[in-house]
């Protein structure tokens, strides 16, 4: 599989809506 | 040189990320000021790498580049085995006949990124990687009937706690075991056993118990079931264990799922020696976050997702859309380097490395091919990267998220293939 890690991920708030079944990126999370 | 890095930092587009070296070179002093920083929300750990400055590690046992990426590469190769075996057992689900094995193992290396919890009434704290590629959450425990490694903070003493208590045998917590560690538990006297091994032959084994897990003074989970290690091997760093954050029911996101709606975020920060943050629940959500559906078919542990297309310097790749959706994607919080399959990868570094010929290459280190040495430069100029999601979710990648650098002169895409299409 393709597997998106968490160097990618970085200063992005990463948001698992797990009960929406949706999986978020927000820019300059932190 | 610093009028040429005033004129690259005021040339920064949607094309270019212009990129203080200094700013992506592993640090080696806790960053005092992100450590005041105000986390989002009070129900918001503190996250910091496990290598960090900011977690107290002996240096003698900090791994090398090398070392931290040959741990990834036995993480991917075992999360591909995973979810090949998951394929196999979803194509003969209908055949009653059909037997085949239980999973040989959980196969998932530790992550990197640690946050301090506090197990136990009175409380004790812990630092435990938090995973979302597994969803068992244990420590080690006193007595360490046969095994514990060194971890950095007192190991958590179960006959301490007034509210700890062991799961019997045969209980539907008991019995949950099987799906979340993709072991059967064993039962010693009545107590539940748990055992989880990982791809790279890291382990732990020990009893499943219950006992109040706090999470920051104001967010306190009663009765939360995790392992209490006593045999526990492997490359867990000096961390006390783990956090599962993945999708069975024993995972922490659905044990609080009351209390937070199955929904958590993280952020990650852009050097090892600065701190993120960890939140459970959706009150502190940004407007601003871009979503893409998950999957939910393929199994409950990982979080498959759909990846459609990507971009470097503004340009689309010409791939092929059956290349992502040959194997599928998901995203895991312990992976260090994103893996592509093979024909992404090449289209990816062959764009990167054209936009990149004016700096000099350097020496490849493990799975990263396309190193550069910056020795002789502060800024320096780096083609951007996009990627689309289902949903036609367009997400640019920070810059601290596209190299990966090693010292001044071995700073590399930080991207590796998969050894096949299928992977």
């Amino acid at each position: 599989v393709l597997i998106y890690g968490n160097v990618q991920q970085k200063t992005m708030q990463v948001v698992y809506d797990v009960a929406g079944n949706k999986l978020g990126f927000g820019a300059k999370g932190c | 040189a610093a009028a040429a890095d005033r004129k690259l930092l005021a040339s920064e587009s949607h094309e270019f990320h212009t990129i203080k070296l200094s700013s992506i070179l592993p640090g080696s002093v806790c960053d005092s000021s992100s450590q005041g920083h105000k986390l989002p929300s009070p129900s918001s750990l503190k996250v910091v790498h496990k290598h960090g400055p900011c977690h107290k590690t002996k240096e003698s046992s900090l791994p090398s580049a090398s070392e931290l990426l040959a741990t990834d590469e036995s993480r991917v190769k075992s999360i591909n085995s995973r979810i090949s075996f998951s394929a196999a057992r979803n194509t003969f689900a209908s055949t009653d006949s059909v037997r085949l094995p239980a999973k040989s193992g959980s196969s998932l290396g530790a992550g990197n990124y640690l946050v301090q919890v506090g197990l136990g009434t009175p409380k004790k704290d812990l630092s435990l990687i938090f995973d979302t590629g597994s969803d068992l959450t244990w420590t080690q425990c006193e007595p360490c009937a046969r095994s514990c490694y060194d971890q950095a903070e007192p190991i958590f003493d179960p006959s301490k706690s007034s509210a700890y208590s062991n799961v019997s045998c045969g209980t539907p917590a008991c019995n949950q075991l099987k799906s979340a560690t993709g072991n059967s538990p064993g039962c010693n006297t009545n107590t539940c056993v748990y055992g989880i091994q990982y791809g790279d032959q890291s382990f732990s084994v020990g009893f499943f118990g219950k006992d109040t897990l706090t999470l920051t003074p104001t967010d306190v989970v009663p009765n939360f079931f995790f392992g209490c290690g006593q045999n526990n091997q492997g490359l867990f760093g000096q961390t006390a264990g783990l956090i599962g954050l993945a999708r069975d029911p024993l995972s922490i996101v659905q044990q609080t799922s009351k209390q937070y709606g199955q929904v958590f975020s993280y952020c990650l920060p852009s050097r090892s020696s600065e701190t993120g943050s960890l939140t459970f629940g959706q009150s502190y959500v940004s407007k601003a976050v871009k979503y893409t559906p998950f999957s939910s078919s393929q199994g409950t542990t990982f979080y498959f997702i759909d990846v459609l297309a990507m971009f470097v310097g503004g340009q689309k790749l010409q791939i092929s859309p059956t290349v992502f959706s040959t194997a599928g994607s998901i995203i895991d919080s312990g992976t260090v380097i994103t893996r592509l399959p093979p024909a992404a990868y090449t289209a990816l570094r062959d764009a990167f490395r054209k936009q990149m010929t004016s700096y000099p290459m350097g020496k490849p280190v493990s799975i990263l091919d396309t190193c550069y040495d910056f020795s002789k430069y502060n800024t320096v100029k780096i083609p951007t990267i996009s990627i689309i999601f289902g949903g036609n979710t367009k997400i640019d990648i920070d810059g601290s998220g596209i190299l990966y650098a090693v010292s001044s002169s071995q700073v590399c895409l930080a991207f590796a293939p998969n050894s096949d299409a299928s992977d």
